[in-house]
């Protein structure tokens, strides 16, 4: 089973042409492993991206240098995940039989 | 179907199971058509509300085509069983209803959602192989025949939006358009994934705006004004290209081509907070609201014969 420890979902807001260029230029790059959850659409309008563990610092860096800005959407996606599994298997166990 | 957990997730057997329970439950009114098979040969199952006649006009529902997308499968489980709940009640449906028949398909891409919660979480394709790649499945809503391989879809078996080796490959996919062609009569084709809240009309693949764009966009923003009446949840909404991107291969832009006029596509909640992973206390909340802009998307199909 794949799991996403470690794994962050970014959330960028492109400012300006340049920076939606430089996002859809990441798109296209198999460098990072990124998956995006929201594409790069237009400037002003929130891309979201999971970045797997390996490269986050990388990332972080390549987004930096460029002057991009970004927030942390979701810290660690395994963690939530867990949580969800955790919630059906208690949800699963509470269910009534059926009579 | 009373007792089934709709504030909670659920497997693919579950979900198979809650649509032959409710099929058992409303013999007269809930009938349940497979369309076919997908690629790892589980039965695409399409529920069929219906109060009789032959061949009426119909409205289509899908959720799921994008596996990784749960609250849609979620919903759709909820609607169901809305369906059969205010059928008698609520004399919209009832008109809709006594008139027309619907069309839903729960589990759109079976595959994937099963993947989804065995293996890869994060899952969003179908599940056939490539071939001379080792990258499985193609995205199923870059996969048909509407400016198939266009810009907004990826030639690369290892992209999320592959559009797959030719318009139509997936049988998922397939299935789906044998059905709409055979049946004929379908006017309104709604197909429902998530998030970052949108409802869109076509096109996707081109700029050139659809000949229907007034009407379709009038309701559109009745049916997002209706949606956040409930709970305040602001929508986005337009064509596609405009409110999105540029995305060749869509299935509601085949379905327009089609002749069906009320192609819509919704992104369901949430702003990003969760994105796929949105929390199981978010289901009902989702579905009631979605409900709300169904319903001003199917009365008005109802309302408008073409």
């Amino acid at each position: 089973k794949e799991t996403f420890e470690g794994h962050q979902v970014f959330r960028i807001v492109p400012k300006d042409d340049v920076q939606l260029s430089l996002l859809k230029d990441l798109e296209d790059m198999f460098e990072f492993q990124l998956d995006f959850w929201k594409d790069v659409t237009g400037v002003g309008t929130p891309v979201d991206v999971r970045v797997p563990l390996d490269s986050l610092e990388s990332f972080k860096s390549h987004l930096e240098t460029r002057d991009v800005d970004y927030s942390i959407m979701i810290e660690d996606l395994q963690a939530v995940l867990d949580q969800e599994q955790e919630e059906m298997d208690s949800a699963a166990r509470f269910a009534q039989p059926r009579n | 179907t009373d007792s089934y957990d709709y504030y909670n997730y659920h497997t693919i057997s579950e979900i198979y199971r809650f649509q032959d329970m409710l099929v058992a439950e409303n013999p007269n009114l809930v009938s349940k058509v497979v369309i076919g098979q997908s690629y790892e040969g589980r039965p695409l199952n399409v529920l069929k509300f219906s109060t009789g006649g032959t061949n009426r006009r119909a409205i289509w529902i899908d959720t799921g085509i994008h596996s990784r997308e749960w609250v849609t499968q979620a919903s759709g489980t909820w609607f169901a069983k809305k369906i059969v709940t205010d059928y008698g009640r609520d004399a919209a449906l009832t008109a809709i209803l006594d008139n027309m028949d619907i069309f839903l398909e729960i589990v759109t891409n079976p595959d994937g959602f099963y993947y989804s919660h065995t293996r890869n979480r994060m899952w969003r394709k179908t599940r056939k192989p490539n071939r001379g790649s080792s990258c499985i499945g193609v995205d199923p809503n870059r996969n048909w025949d509407a400016g198939f391989g266009g810009p907004g879809a990826s030639s690369s078996p290892c992209s999320e939006t592959y559009h797959g080796p030719s318009a139509h490959s997936e049988s998922e996919v397939k299935s789906i358009v044998d059905f709409v062609k055979s049946h004929g009569n379908i006017k309104a084709f709604i197909s429902i994934h998530a998030y970052s809240q949108m409802l869109m009309y076509p096109y996707g693949y081109t700029r050139t705006a659809v000949k229907d764009q007034a009407e379709l966009h009038a309701v559109a923003q009745r049916a997002v004004s209706n949606l956040a009446s409930l709970y305040g949840t602001r929508y986005r909404y337009g064509s596609i290209i405009n409110v999105i991107y540029q995305a060749s291969g869509g299935t509601i832009d085949w379905t327009y081509n089609q002749g069906i006029k009320y192609s819509y596509t919704f992104e369901l909640r949430d702003t990003g907070r969760y994105g796929f992973v949105l929390p199981a206390s978010q289901i009902v909340p989702t579905a009631r609201e979605t409900w709300l802009a169904l319903m001003t998307l199917m009365d008005h199909t109802f309302k408008n014969p073409y």
